[in-house]
Formats: structure tokens, C-alpha cells, sequence
């Protein structure tokens, strides 16, 4: 009760009309964020416990982590191979709503409770154009799912990351073999299909040169000339055949 | 020269070189443009009404029209779940969305740092600009309470004569804003409470971002210029678009849920599972 009292007590303070409207000065805003932060930190304590004891598992302990910022930053599902999201809808009736996790890229699974495996997609999160100070994260793309929520209920989606995608290939050594063979083209959007060194990829065929085991988008200069989202689209006519 | 169209099973989001031109649903058609403006702050000593500055309780903008940003790349992105384009511009970046089996258009934006080398204070709004009729009627909610009418340049209770014709008809929108004809009602849901309002035909306009310079007396002491490691700060937040027929009240009654919806979005937990396999699970 004395963590539910602590938020209790940041919210009161939250009424005066300087924190409401943002007329207090900057060092009070500070120490208003510290309040508020630190409270609802302690308050998660019980959502926590009480999700725990909801999903009535006393077998697997999971640690719930919530993250309250909204920016594309988590460090659990970064780092995870295997995580499980769980929603809590605060709503009285039945919602659809999108979930987008941060996370490295790579290939994941979405499972529901009842083991049906959720539609998901990919998407790589935009760089800043401008150089600026951005999220502390390592995560590069943000998997999308929509979640089908009861009114008040919480659901547990488990996401696997397949292992297929992390053999060692990275963006980088695309890169490096693309420039090796003197291509003037910039590669994006590399997808791995297949076991090292026995797959074959056909790329496009504006391209000349083929890649080993690698399936490429290629993009010309000529492509960003035209403009990105021209070429997007040309991306979505290309038929990527594979052997 | 090239159209390009994020679609549903509910509406259609025409979108050229310019940028975001229509929505298209099956009955009807709207024009729609969605674009940054910023507005510049007055500098002013504060010593009487006409010298006044913009500041952290004052919205008081040096002119009659805002600014507008203009993109500078279009990108766009497909996929089962979602659909989006991704624009941006030097300071503030957008990404519409429209997901399968929802009814509206989700934009996502990230604003800031607000650049101020010129020594001018900003303040930034997001307009949407459609083909409604409106004459000046639009609505918000009032600090979630009722929602109430409100008419450019007037009052219900008495003659109204605004020295200051921007500022004055700004509201609070603590949860959705709307405008509408005979035929449309298009809604902007917020994320947060944002300064509302609707100074042309069919636009609708929500300030997300300020960065002030000057104080404005009124008793905080202090610009309104919040920085951190040096630069001012980014802000990221969320409208969501309906595209509404104003004499369904199926699609009204939506329109409450949505705006709930979007106020009291899920609660996400992310948990390790490292040490559970699937099967277990």
C-alpha cells in the first residue's frame, strides 16, 4: 500500500497548475520528473506482482519490464532471443491494438496464447536526418504485431528470434564483399535465406554480379536520384527468385 | 508526377511527391494535406500588452501566418501488419500509418531539437488541412469533460473583439479535437494535451513543440528553453485521423472509443524468456 500511496502522493503534487501547463522553472520540472519517475517505478512493483500472480505460474518466474519512454528502446527484447510481451488493455471492451517492439534485426516468430503464430512484420527504424543526440539503443527495427486484447485482460504474446539469422553475416560483410567486387551500388535491406556457402540468390537484374548466399536489394545511384520512395516501390516488383 | 496509396480494408491514403493528398474511403473522398508549421515568438520588455513576449504561459506569435516546413524526402514502406510513409524534414519528421483492420491513420512525429542560431523562438504546430466546410465551428473536448463548439473569432456570451487573433482562438485538447460538414467529421485524437485549433477552412492545428527565448512576466522567471546535453529538446508523440460520417452513430460512438483508446493505450511488459521454451510456455 505504501508504493501505491508514494504515486498517490506524486500525482497530487502533479495538480498545481505550473506542472499541468509547464509554466514552473526548468529545476522544477527536473524535480518534478525525479517524483513522478520514482513513484511509478515503485508502483510497478505491484503491477508486477500482480501480473505474476495472475499468470498463476509458479514454475517460470518472469521479471515484467516496462518501458515507460516512448522511444524505440528496450533493453529486454534487444537482448533476448526469447521474450514474452504482455499486454495489459485497461479498457471494458475489445480492442485491436498495435504492438511495436524494439528490437535487432534479424527473424522473429509471434506466438498467441493458444499457440496460433500472430501475423508480424518487420521494420527498420528511421535514422535521424540531422545529427543528433538520439535513444540509447542498439536496437535497429521494430517488430509489429496487432494484438486482439479483452476488456481488462492481459495477454502474453512469446516471441522467438530464429536462429537462421545470425550466422555471422552482418550488414557489414555484405557491404565489404559488394565493394570488393567493384560495385558501385549501395546495398540495403539484406535478408539471409540460407545456410552459408550452398544457398544461391539471383539479384536483380538491373545488377550485374550475383551474390553467394545473400538475397540483395540493390539500390543504383540512379535509384536515389529518382528518390527513395520510387525506389521502394520498384522494390516491391522485383521478383526474388531464389535456387 | 507518381501517386502512391497506403490502403485497408477501410480507407484509402493517397500520397504524390507533395506529400499526403487524399483520403479515400468507399463512400467518400477527402482532400488532406498534413504539414509542420512553426510560428515565431515575440520579443517584446513586457511593459505593457503590445510589448509583450512569447513565453511559457503566453502564446504569442510576431505573425499572422505560420511558417511552414517543407519535406524533404518521401519513403514509403509495406508490409502485412502495416503501411507507412516516412517523411522529413530538417527538424521534424513524420510517419503516417495505416495498419490492417483499423480505421484510421496513425501519425507518429518527431520534433526538435528546435534550432534557435537565430536567436527567434519557436513554436511548432502539425496542420491538417482537408476539403471540409466548416465556417469556423470546430470542437474540442474540454479537459476530458464535454466536448464544446467552438467559432473562430467568437464567444457565445458576448461580443468578442481578439487583440491577439491566433492566440485567442486557441483551446485546450485533452483528448480529440473535430470539425465537420453535412457529410465529414474528421477527428485528430492526441496522445497528450496539446493547444487546439482551426484558423482556416477544414484545417485543423495542434501545437506539439516550443522552444522560447524570452520570458513573459507572468511569474516564472525563465524562458521557456529546455535543453539537454546541449541541445533543445525531441519530442515524439502520436494523432491518430478518423475520417467520420457525422450521422452514423455507429462511427460517433467509434470515435468516443478510439479517443479512449488512444488515451489509455495497453500497458506493455517485456519479459526475458531465455530460461522457458515454447512448448513450456
Amino acid at each position: 500500500k505504501f508504493v501505491i500511496d508514494e504515486l498517490k502522493s506524486a500525482m497530487g503534487v502533479m495538480q498545481h497548475h505550473d506542472a499541468i501547463t509547464g509554466t514552473e522553472k526548468q529545476h522544477v520540472a527536473h524535480d518534478y520528473e525525479r517524483l513522478l519517475d520514482n513513484a511509478v517505478e515503485d508502483a510497478l512493483l505491484v503491477a508486477r506482482q500482480g501480473i505474476s500472480k495472475l499468470s498463476k505460474s509458479e514454475k517460470y518466474q518472469f521479471n515484467y519490464e516496462r518501458c515507460r519512454l516512448n522511444e524505440s528502446s528496450c533493453a529486454t527484447s534487444e537482448d533476448s532471443q526469447q521474450f514474452v510481451v504482455t499486454v495489459y488493455n485497461p479498457l471494458g471492451w475489445n480492442t485491436l491494438e498495435p504492438i511495436r517492439i524494439p528490437v535487432l534485426d534479424g527473424e522473429y516468430e509471434v506466438y498467441a496464447p493458444n499457440g496460433e503464430k500472430v501475423t508480424s512484420q518487420l521494420l527498420d527504424i528511421p535514422n535521424p536526418v540531422r545529427k543528433i543526440p538520439t535513444r540509447k539503443s542498439g536496437a535497429t527495427h521494430e517488430l509489429t504485431f496487432i494484438a486482439k486484447l479483452h476488456p481488462l485482460s492481459i495477454k502474453s504474446f512469446f516471441i522467438k528470434k530464429m536462429q537462421r539469422t545470425r550466422r555471422g553475416i552482418d550488414y557489414r560483410s555484405i557491404k565489404n564483399y559488394w565493394s570488393n567486387i567493384g560495385s558501385p551500388y549501395i546495398v540495403e535491406n539484406i535478408d539471409y535465406v540460407g545456410n552459408i556457402g550452398t544457398d544461391k540468390i539471383v539479384v536483380p537484374s538491373h545488377v550485374s554480379g550475383t551474390g553467394s548466399n545473400i538475397n540483395f536489394d540493390v539500390l543504383t545511384d540512379e535509384d536515389l536520384n529518382v528518390g527513395r520512395a520510387e525506389n521502394m516501390r520498384n522494390r516491391d516488383k522485383v521478383p526474388r527468385n531464389m535456387e | 508526377s507518381e501517386e502512391y496509396y497506403l490502403e485497408n480494408e477501410f480507407l484509402k491514403l493517397r500520397s504524390d511527391d507533395t506529400g499526403v493528398t487524399h483520403m479515400i474511403l468507399p463512400d467518400r473522398t477527402t482532400n488532406l494535406r498534413i504539414q509542420f508549421h512553426y510560428w515565431t515568438g515575440c520579443s517584446g520588455d513586457n511593459t505593457n500588452t503590445t510589448t509583450r513576449s512569447s513565453g511559457a504561459y503566453i502564446f504569442r506569435p510576431e505573425t499572422d501566418k505560420p511558417y511552414p516546413l517543407e519535406y524533404n524526402s518521401n519513403r514509403i514502406v509495406k508490409g502485412e501488419v502495416v503501411q507507412e510513409i516516412r517523411a522529413e524534414s530538417d527538424t521534424a519528421s513524420s510517419t503516417f500509418r495505416v495498419y490492417g483492420g483499423l480505421p484510421f491513420i496513425e501519425h507518429d512525429f518527431v520534433v526538435g531539437p528546435i534550432p534557435v542560431d537565430d536567436k527567434v523562438g519557436k513554436e511548432y504546430v502539425i496542420r491538417y488541412d482537408t476539403n471540409v466546410g466548416n465556417d469556423g465551428v470546430f470542437f474540442t473536448d474540454s479537459n476530458g469533460r464535454q466536448v464544446l463548439k467552438r467559432k473562430l473569432n467568437e464567444r457565445p456570451q458576448w461580443n468578442l473583439t481578439l487583440a491577439e487573433p491566433i492566440a485567442g482562438n486557441y483551446y485546450p485538447v485533452t483528448s480529440k479535437v473535430f470539425l465537420e460538414d453535412g457529410h465529414t467529421r474528421i477527428t485528430v485524437l492526441v496522445d497528450r494535451s496539446e493547444g487546439g485549433t482551426s484558423l482556416v477552412q477544414g484545417g485543423i492545428e495542434l501545437m506539439v513543440h516550443r522552444r522560447l527565448l524570452h520570458d513573459d512576466a507572468f511569474g516564472v522567471g525563465e524562458a521557456l528553453n529546455e535543453v539537454a546535453q546541449g541541445e533543445g529538446l525531441v519530442v515524439r508523440g502520436r494523432h491518430r485521423l478518423l475520417n467520420l460520417n457525422p450521422n452514423d452513430e455507429q462511427e460517433t460512438l467509434s470515435e468516443k472509443k478510439y479517443a479512449l483508446q488512444t488515451h489509455y493505450e495497453p500497458i506493455v511488459f517485456v519479459s526475458k524468456a531465455e530460461h522457458i521454451s515454447y512448448e513450456s510456455w
